[in-house]
C-alpha cells in the first residue's frame, strides 16, 4: 500500500 | 470512500460552485484572485491527465471533469467575460514563485520516474501553495467580502477533512500516500490564519478585515 498503483483520491 | 473523504469533496465541490456563482451573480470577479484561479486550473490538468487511461470510479470521473471545467469556467469568467471588473492591481503574487520550487519538488519527490506521475506530484505540491496569491490579494486590500470568506473556508476544509480521511485509511486499509499527506499538512496550515479570522469575525457577522 505505501507506493500506489492509482490515485483513487481526487 | 469515508465520511471524512466524502465531506471533503462535498466542501471542495461547494467551494467551487461558491465562487463561480459569487461571480456570476455579481456579474464581477473583484476581490478574486485570477492568479490563484489560474494555478488551480493547472493543478487540475496536471492531476486529472489520468482521466483517459484510469478508470477509478464514475464518481471520480463526473468530479474530475467538474473540477476541470468549473476552474476552466470560472478564469475565463475572470480574464474575458467580466475583466473589467477584475481587480489586476492588487493580484500581483509571482506565480513562478510557486510554479518552480513545486515542479523542482515533483522531480526529487514522486512514486516512479515517468510523465503523468511526475504531473501527479506537481500538481500534489501545486495546490498546497495555489491558494497563496488570494491570500496575499486579501491582505493587500486589507480585506474579503464575506461570500469570499465563505469560498476560503470551505477550501481550506476540504483538505483539513482529507487529512482525518488519510489519518482512517492508514487505520483502516494500512493505506499511506506521504507525497499528498505531507502536502495536505502544508496546503491545512496555510489556511489556519484566515480559520482564526473566519471564525472570529465572518461567523459573527462582521466582514473579515485583515490589520496592517
Amino acid at each position: 500500500h505505501y507506493v500506489r498503483a492509482a490515485h483513487d483520491e481526487l | 470512500m469515508n465520511l471524512f473523504r466524502l465531506m471533503g469533496d462535498v466542501s471542495h465541490v461547494l467551494a467551487v460552485f461558491i465562487l463561480l456563482a459569487k461571480i456570476w451573480r455579481t456579474r464581477s470577479a473583484a476581490g478574486i484572485s485570477g492568479r490563484s484561479q489560474i494555478l488551480f486550473t493547472i493543478v487540475y490538468l496536471a492531476r486529472y491527465m489520468d482521466l483517459f487511461f484510469s478508470f477509478i470510479s464514475l464518481y471520480n470521473t463526473v468530479m474530475k471533469l467538474l473540477f476541470i471545467s468549473a476552474s476552466c469556467a470560472t478564469v475565463y469568467l475572470i480574464y474575458f467575460k467580466f475583466r473589467a471588473t477584475y481587480d489586476g492591481n492588487h493580484d500581483t503574487f509571482r506565480i513562478e514563485f510557486v510554479l518552480v520550487p513545486s515542479l523542482l519538488l515533483a522531480f526529487i519527490f514522486h512514486y516512479s520516474m515517468s510523465f503523468f506521475e511526475l504531473a501527479w506530484s506537481f500538481s500534489i505540491f501545486l495546490e498546497a501553495v495555489a491558494i497563496l496569491p488570494q491570500l496575499f490579494m486579501v491582505t493587500k486590500t486589507g480585506e474579503a467580502e464575506n461570500i469570499t470568506s465563505h469560498y476560503l473556508f470551505a477550501l481550506g476544509s476540504y483538505r483539513a477533512l482529507y487529512i482525518l480521511n488519510w489519518i482512517y485509511r492508514y487505520y483502516t486499509e494500512g493505506h499511506f500516500d506521504p507525497i499528498a499527506v505531507c502536502a495536505g499538512i502544508v496546503q491545512t496550515i496555510l489556511y489556519c490564519d484566515f480559520f482564526y479570522l473566519y471564525v472570529t469575525k465572518v461567523l459573527q457577522g462582521r466582514k473579515l478585515q485583515v490589520l496592517p
